[in-house]
């Protein structure tokens, strides 16, 4: 029943958008944190057929069914999180990157991510002073179960609050900032164990840039509504 | 006829200064590629940086051995030029007719100029994005493919104070790239700014039509026993007459072994 094909025509010369009508799973396998539970991948596989041709193009990706929230805690000021509905305790560390001549493999990635997965931790904070990580990065963080905090390319010390002050507007072109977010943004949202996106480390970004990637990251209002609905039918229903 | 999909191009890289090549793009890529062998040219890490290259060929020593950064020089003394590198490979595609041909960067520090068969691209500026040229019309079909890329580094370098510090004197804020290469409590300053081609370089083979940047979303009811899978995709028709597709989408798991569950 996992299977879905759809017709459509596309003009000469142009790109279009498609949603594909949602697939119905009942009772999938989820996708939980080390720690939690399995770390249950389905492979989603795309291809396009066209007339008079055949096959044009196929992308695959291994993909995680969890809901994640997060929220700020007004009592103690801290973000708490929930996976699947269920309250999880973090235990993280901190990330920098594999090679500072990023001389990056993913036999390092393997090797570094279930460390951290052996040690019991269920998250990784990849810090704003060092890179947007890299595919084979998530991929094995969706195997061993660690949530992934990615901060984009902002630093306290850099960025306006360092000694000497410098930046205070963080970097010269910020149309450019914003594009290579949203690039990055599109290369690595599919991934189960992306948790959460964070403007920086120790600085919040300048506000244009600030507004615009809270605006490109929010949750699309179509799954809004379905978000709602299921939070109150499970809380109801649970 | 080529396969659908993706081939990376992660080996038999070349490298050389810049400022010791005195060729042009189009000539590394027409009449006079380079090779293995011929002073300045050398085995090139990719993906990887200038300096991982360097350290390969043993042309400087490990940065993070004792003291032997400070034998490195710094780009703000030696200036941007002489961390710009030419990055050289060849690459064989056979086409047929309505196949098209995509050349990709998955990220490549800081900006570059592309050439490939003699015709020259020039990929923008910024660490942390991706770049795909269609080069249908400028491969060989049935030969062998020069691309020569040319890498700069970071527009604002920086330079390192006496005292180090965090992020040294943060110039690099100023750019769209990563910010610990000047320096920080935790390491030492990268000499070259991390410049080059420092994630997957690839070609991809499609049809007429492609497929850009699925985006897959679940969302779940009555505790979890109703879930939906909603994707959605960007599609490319590359070619000049309507394309009457049909769009599949498949979701198996795999069990151990070869059987999968469809």
């Amino acid at each position: 029943e996992h299977v879905q094909t759809q017709h459509l025509s596309i003009p000469a010369g142009s790109r279009v958008h498609y949603t594909f009508p949602e697939l119905f799973f009942y009772k999938p396998n989820l996708w939980w944190p080390n720690g939690m539970g399995k770390q249950s991948l389905y492979k989603v596989s795309i291809t396009v057929d066209v007339k008079g041709y055949g096959e044009s193009d196929l992308w695959g990706q291994l993909f995680g069914f969890r809901k994640i929230q997060s929220h700020i805690d007004t009592v103690t000021g801290g973000r708490l999180f929930k996976v699947n509905g269920q309250p999880i305790f973090i235990r993280g560390g901190n990330w920098i990157l594999s090679d500072g001549l990023l001389r990056l493999s993913k036999k390092r990635y393997k090797t570094d991510i279930k460390f951290h997965a052996d040690m019991n931790f269920n998250m990784i904070r990849c810090w704003g002073g060092g890179l947007a990580e890299r595919p084979d990065f998530y991929h094995y963080c969706d195997i061993y179960g660690l949530l992934v905090w990615q901060e984009f390319w902002i630093t306290g010390d850099v960025d306006g609050r360092g000694i000497p002050v410098s930046n205070p507007d963080g970097p010269l072109d910020h149309d450019l900032f914003l594009l290579c977010a949203r690039d990055t943004v599109k290369l690595l949202r599919n991934h189960p164990s992306l948790a959460l996106w964070v403007g920086g480390n120790e600085q919040v970004p300048p506000d244009d840039i600030n507004t615009a990637l809270k605006n490109d990251l929010r949750l699309h209002p179509h799954f809004e509504k379905s978000v709602n609905e299921s939070g109150k039918s499970t809380e109801d229903l649970s | 006829m080529a396969a659908i999909g993706k081939t990376k191009l992660d080996s038999g890289w070349l490298a050389a200064r810049s400022t010791e090549v005195s060729l042009s793009g189009i000539q590394l890529t027409t009449t006079h590629p380079p090779s293995i062998g011929t002073s300045p040219w050398m085995e090139a890490v990719v993906p990887g940086t200038v300096l991982a290259t360097l350290v390969k060929n043993k042309v400087v020593p490990d940065p993070f051995y004792g003291l032997e950064n400070e034998s490195i020089i710094d780009i703000a003394d030696s200036g941007r030029e002489y961390y710009t590198f030419w990055f050289f490979t060849t690459f064989r595609c056979k086409l047929s007719g309505t196949q098209h041909l995509d050349l990709n960067f998955r990220a490549i520090n800081y900006s570059a100029d592309v050439y490939l068969n003699g015709h020259k691209t020039v990929l923008p500026k910024g660490m942390f994005r991706r770049h795909s040229l269609d080069v249908t019309d400028v491969v060989h079909p049935d030969g062998e493919n020069l691309l020569a890329v040319l890498v700069y580094p970071p527009d604002n370098p920086g330079s390192i104070p006496p005292e180090g510090g965090q992020g040294g004197d943060h110039e690099i804020g100023k750019d769209v790239a990563t910010q610990y290469v000047e320096g920080w409590d935790w390491i030492c300053p990268i000499r070259d700014r991390n410049t080059g081609i420092w994630d997957e370089v690839s070609i991809s083979v499609t049809g007429p039509v492609k497929i850009i940047d699925p985006h897959l979303v679940s969302t779940f009811f009555d505790n979890y026993k109703r879930v939906y899978l909603h994707t959605t995709t960007e599609l490319e028709n590359k070619s000049t007459q309507s394309a009457e597709c049909s769009l599949n989408i498949q979701v198996t798991t795999e069990l151990k072994g070869n059987f999968c569950l469809v």
